[in-house]
């Protein structure tokens, strides 16, 4: 028995294609974060910690899905979510809808621990973490040119997307496959 | 969606999973992530974080059915992960997780996932797309 990690920054349509300016900084994300937690790990910090710190830092990178770089609502807003779970005990919390918390797993983490519940979202979500005195932004630093861009391509064609669908410059969106008629994935 | 796995020296496992959700989402709408079983869980054998279509993950069960697949079929953490993905929808899911011994699956049906993983025996991953 030894310690390990794992780590994910989405997954999705990636094209092969994907240029240097898009792939490189999110390869170097997924090596800092790596040799975050491995240090972490190496000198003796719990799992539950690693996996908290590792994430925090991947919400922090604009590059990825969540946190500052989360993709926008049919509306043009973020609603984040996160989840975190121990498994020795099976304790594990939850967050969605948040707007301002800029490390929704920071909190989900607050929920397993401070709270006799396992998942709160939206306003319940948001006045929790004010009593935490967690870290708050304006909704406004979670957004990036990129994901309006994105979702205005979206909603031109009509299509709710997935973690890397977005399309190369000058290049036409990728299309999902049609999904069946009794799929609900187009409308969440 | 971002997520990480870790199993310290001691043994103990531990996951965690955050994300903004789709593209042109509907106000409201709730994924895997947060919906634990589906997008994260851990147990006292495994620890799984997915990504992808949630909607497709939370019909699938996705991270639980990995852990049962080796709490009740005593299929090691590479096959377990394997079979539930290879049971969802192309292109609809990827994970990653890491056993109570160690063990690392980063498994995908999607044409590329952002992955990397480390174990304390030196072995260290960093990888898009299936090669």
């Amino acid at each position: 028995m030894g310690w390990a990690l794992a780590l994910h920054g989405g997954a999705g349509d990636i094209p092969r294609t994907l240029p240097p300016e898009s792939r490189e900084p999110r390869l170097a994300t997924l090596r800092r974060c790596l040799d975050l937690g491995s240090a972490a790990l190496r000198d003796g910090r719990a799992a539950l910690d690693v996996v908290e710190l590792v994430v925090r830092e991947l919400e922090d990178c604009p590059h990825f899905n969540a946190g500052r770089g989360s993709v926008l609502t049919a509306e043009g807003t973020v609603e984040m979510e996160a989840c975190v779970m121990e498994g020795a005990t099976l304790r594990c919390g939850a967050v969605s809808g948040l707007s301002t918390v800029a490390n929704a797993v920071s909190l989900a983490r607050l929920v397993m621990e401070k709270t006799p519940h396992i998942y709160l979202a939206f306003d319940g979500a948001e006045a929790f973490a004010r009593d935490q005195g967690v870290e708050t932004r304006d909704p406004s630093h979670f957004i990036t040119e990129n994901n309006i861009e994105r979702l205005r391509q979206a909603k031109a064609a009509n299509r709710v997307q997935i973690d890397y669908t977005q399309p190369l410059k000058g290049q036409q969106a990728p299309q999902d496959p049609p999904a069946p008629v009794d799929d609900n994935c187009q409308t969440g | 969606t971002v997520g990480c796995v870790a199993v310290d020296a001691a043994g103990n496992l531990a996951t965690a999973t955050s994300t903004g959700g789709l593209v042109n989402k509907m106000a409201g709408r709730i994924g895997d992530t947060p919906v634990v079983g589906a997008g994260t869980y851990a147990n006292a054998l495994c620890a799984v974080s997915a990504t992808g279509k949630g909607e497709a993950i939370i019909r699938h069960t996705v991270a639980r059915d990995v852990a049962a697949l080796m709490e009740h079929a005593g299929m090691p953490l590479r096959d377990a992960a394997a079979r539930v993905v290879a049971a969802t929808p192309r292109g609809a899911v990827g994970l990653v997780a890491v056993s109570r011994a160690g063990e690392v699956s980063m498994a995908h049906n999607t044409t590329g996932m952002f992955r990397a993983c480390a174990t304390e025996d030196g072995h260290e991953e960093i990888g898009i797309w299936t090669d």
